[in-house]
């Protein structure tokens, strides 16, 4: 989950 | 998603929306450094290889695929469809000088050796950069077209707003990337003398200049 959420930035 | 962040993306699509539409309506790139659109386009091919591997969400894929889809567009209009009015000799930033130390950064400092840590790393740092040739021709010719100062200016303005959504981020979710921060710190920095000739002249109806 975490690393999903540190590269939900375009 | 917050609002710094929305904005900041709508300012990264309006910048990019804007160049398309400068080359494709004059028929000219005149002014336009193509290098850092290559670097552009470097960036996002490097960036959004997980496109392939994982959803986030709509609005995530179909921004990466605008944002490919025009960078490549953009390229293409510089280096092939309007190629008789890029100005090449004005555009003589060495790229490699760019993409080496970058590359070299980015297998030294990262968050994870993995192959699409090190290309995520890769383009986080070229991109911070990545509009240094654009900055060293316009520096050279000494003008640039008031349109293409609209361009820089909501391109500088989209990764101050990163920097706002990551204190958000850092405040509400605990969360924070510092290479991402240290990065886009840097790349703002880049823009604030633009920033300043921006406000000082452009707003104020004045052509771009600088002193020759």
């Amino acid at each position: 989950e975490t690393l999903k959420k540190d590269k939900d930035e375009l | 998603m917050n609002i710094f962040r929305l904005t900041g993306d709508l300012s990264h699509l309006a910048a990019i929306i804007i160049l398309l539409l400068k080359i494709w309506k004059t028929r000219s790139c005149a002014g336009i450094s193509g290098k850092s659109q290559i670097l552009f386009a470097l960036v996002f091919t490097t960036r959004y290889l997980d496109l392939l591997t994982s959803f986030i969400s709509f609005y995530n894929t179909i921004m990466k695929l605008i944002y490919i889809g025009c960078a490549y567009a953009t390229v293409y209009l510089i280096y092939m469809k309007f190629k008789a009015t890029y100005d090449g000799n004005h555009d003589s930033f060495r790229l490699e000088f760019l993409v080496v130390p970058v590359g070299g950064l980015a297998c030294l400092v990262n968050h994870d050796f993995s192959f699409l840590e090190i290309l995520w790393t890769f383009s986080i740092y070229l991109e911070s950069v990545a509009i240094l040739p654009q900055l060293f021709m316009i520096s050279k010719t000494g003008e640039a077209e008031t349109i293409t100062t609209h361009y820089l200016f909501f391109l500088g303005l989209y990764r101050a707003l990163y920097l706002f959504n990551w204190i958000w981020r850092f405040y509400f979710e605990g969360f924070f990337d510092m290479i991402a921060i240290v990065a886009g710190v840097v790349q703002t920095i880049l823009y604030c003398d633009f920033f300043y000739l921006y406000v000082t002249k452009v707003l104020k109806g004045k052509k771009l200049s600088l002193p020759a």
